[in-house]
């Protein structure tokens, strides 16, 4: 071996320089094309497809949503009294609980880990900012940015589509916007200036005819995913009395800046912006030690909500950097509507663990549920919360106001 | 799991936060 290291000639000849940089072509068009590439169905929406490292198709290969729902069942299973101060404190010391600042503090009232894991906090342990944009969890910000073209990023390099994420509104769902009719005054319709003199204060007259109200869908039963979303349009019954809705929508139409507009402003989804004005985006990512339930980034009203029933993958930071359309494929719920400078939506994404997601005044919802046949990615269902304050045309929210959360399975 | 928000806002709003950086709910994410 060392004689033939030692006597074979070197021969040395140059490469032709168009090898090279053909070479160096290829590897772009393959770095800036296929990654990029984006394949679109018969109606020009994105077709989502699973694309990364062989790991990601490992973990793809896995049933997550059967895994999800066992992992539920085992953590819905009541612990024994004694356990429960144990287990709960081995649970908070593996992931980082903060058990001083949960109420009930008593370990043993929680039945169950998936209990713990919706633990609620005390009053007064998260101070709210006075800024347009507050954080809506605890987690950790994964990425944050604007919005270029139709493509969010998901993280430096990864991009996903902002339609894919929420929703394209198809043609037949958006019927005309309606004028608002109240039937106390014979079916006519108010006109603005009405609007602002109702006895004297600047509030939604919604209030004085509806109550914010818990939004049912008006079969009752969780409905059958339709391609492109069905418009359910959610019955209501009032609830709650007249006077907290009042104070409650008056903050939001209060805080919101600009009287609520009395006709919808157009599909919300799709976003044409204003003169001015950009799209941006931010994600926020809750580890499994962090308080579970969800609270209102701003004042808002969440006009409908888009159920995409996807797929389960992990949603940690090294699945958002591997993965691309992590968010896209994930089973999710688009809360679509606007503040004060416009179009606004809240998307809570499920993940393997916490399958479950829950919104407080949408009691239809029902998320991580068996499927015989997987809808292809991008279906939705809908459901429109106009009800909820008529003359705001969704459900009013007040800054940190708590919204749902994620449960266990 | 994860939130996602996706609005509409003036082109002078800011980020107050940094990536990676902890949040708690209520905590201030940007301003105009």
């Amino acid at each position: 071996l060392s004689a033939a290291w030692r006597d074979t000639p070197t021969k040395w000849y140059p490469l032709p320089l168009a090898v090279g940089a053909l070479l160096l072509v290829a590897v772009d068009y393959r770095k800036n094309h296929l990654a990029t590439e984006v394949h679109v169905d018969e109606h020009g929406n994105e077709v989502v497809r699973l694309k990364g490292p062989w790991q990601v198709h490992v973990i793809g290969a896995l049933p997550l949503k059967n895994l999800s729902r066992l992992w539920g069942y085992l953590n819905g299973l009541q612990l024994p009294v004694w356990f429960r101060p144990f287990g709960f404190r081995l649970y908070a010391w593996a992931f980082g609980c903060n058990l001083e600042e949960m109420d009930p503090e008593d370990l043993t009232q929680y039945r169950s880990l998936g209990e713990f894991f919706y633990r609620k906090l005390k009053p007064g342990v998260r101070p709210v900012a006075n800024a347009p944009l507050v954080s809506p969890a605890d987690g950790r910000v994964l990425h944050f940015g604007t919005v270029h073209g139709s493509r969010v990023e998901q993280v430096k390099g990864l991009t996903y589509s902002l339609d894919a994420l929420l929703g394209v509104e198809s043609p037949t769902n958006s019927p005309p916007p309606s004028p608002i009719e109240f039937p106390h005054r014979d079916m006519a319709t108010v006109h603005d200036e009405e609007f602002a003199n109702v006895n004297g204060i600047n509030y939604s007259l919604g209030h004085l005819l509806g109550s914010s109200t818990q939004a049912k869908s008006s079969e009752g039963q969780p409905p059958a995913p339709q391609k492109h979303g069905e418009r359910i349009d959610a019955s209501v019954d009032s609830e709650s009395s007249l006077g907290d809705s009042i104070s409650h929508d008056a903050s939001v139409a209060k805080e919101m800046g600009v009287r609520p507009s009395l006709q919808r402003r157009g599909s919300i989804s799709g976003a044409s912006v204003q003169e001015g004005h950009s799209l941006f985006f931010a994600v926020v990512y809750l580890a499994p030690g962090d308080y579970h339930r969800f609270h209102s980034p701003t004042a808002w009203v969440v006009e409908k909500r888009r159920h995409f029933i996807g797929e389960l993958y992990s949603v940690s930071p090294y699945m958002a950097r591997r993965l691309e359309n992590l968010f896209v494929l994930n089973e999710r719920v688009a809360l679509l509507g606007r503040w004060r400078y416009g179009f606004f939506s809240m998307v809570p994404v499920g993940a393997t663990n916490v399958g479950s997601i829950r919104i407080n005044f949408d009691t239809a919802l029902r998320t991580n549920l068996r499927q015989r046949s997987r809808p292809p990615p991008g279906t939705y269902t809908e459901a429109v919360y106009s009800a909820a304050s008529s003359i705001l045309n969704g459900q009013p929210l007040t800054p940190a106001e708590e919204m749902g959360g994620f449960c266990l399975g | 799991s994860t939130i996602v928000l996706v609005f509409e806002a003036p082109k002078n709003f800011r980020f107050t936060v940094q990536e990676g950086e902890k949040v708690k709910v209520g905590q201030k994410m940007g301003e105009i």
